[in-house]
């Protein structure tokens, strides 16, 4: 464990608890794409089957059921909640997800370390990650302007795969044959993705203004 | 192993 790992997973746990905060807060999950909680999800189970047979680490066990958990906690709200449910934007958040998880998992077939179950799952999971905030990205664009807390709550979720980044080359540098080209390449897609949106939420943040990312 | 430890990244 190092301290890029460390915090990119406490920036991860700090994204989830501030959509949960604006959820529980604003009793709202407006601006907030339902699409990209379930890819999620789906990202969450699929990388986690090892959890129940392959211990690493209490902190590894506690983090995996603190995300699954969420994951699935905030879909709860955003499909049953009997306020919440109703500020869900059900006609903006129309992002064909099938056309982000079949090619994942074409792909997770193809290229993977092994191919048994599990280890088909955790590569489809890696894919998958690297595009799950597309809908959410898309949704952004087509509700103009967006809360202070979506919009930190993606700023913290490209953040935190931004320090894994760090963690890695670390880990490259520090460990004799540590290497991970599936993970660094996606990895590394994924914080691309997030990169225009960075540029606009620190034009907005300088500015002083809400954020609004033109269509 | 070396893929027991690539699987401890969350």
């Amino acid at each position: 464990m190092n301290i890029f790992r460390f915090a990119g997973d406490m920036t991860h746990l700090c994204s989830i608890i501030v959509l949960l905060l604006k959820i529980q807060a604003t009793k709202s999950c407006a601006g907030l794409s339902l699409r990209t909680q379930e890819l999620y999800a789906i990202v969450f189970v699929s990388r986690y089957l090892d959890l129940f047979f392959t211990f690493i680490s209490m902190y590894n066990v506690i983090m995996k059921l603190i995300f699954i958990s969420s994951s699935f906690c905030i879909i709860w709200y955003m499909r049953c909640h009997r306020i919440v449910a109703q500020t869900y934007d059900r006609e903006q958040d129309t992002f064909r997800v099938a056309f982000l998880v079949v090619p994942c998992f074409m792909l997770s077939l193809m290229i993977n370390h092994e191919f048994s179950f599990t280890e088909v799952l955790w590569t489809f999971s890696i894919y998958l990650e690297a595009v799950a905030i597309l809908p959410q990205l898309v949704l952004l664009q087509r509700t103009f302007n967006i809360d202070t807390l979506t919009s930190n709550y993606i700023f913290l979720l490209g953040a935190y795969r931004a320090l894994y980044m760090l963690n890695w080359i670390y880990r490259y540098f520090t460990e004799r044959d540590y290497s991970q080209w599936i993970v660094w390449t996606s990895g590394t897609l994924q914080t691309a993705t997030y990169c225009d949106f960075f540029y606009y939420y620190i034009l907005s943040w300088r500015k002083n203004e809400r954020l609004s990312l033109p269509s | 192993s070396e893929e027991q430890r690539a699987k401890d990244e969350l």
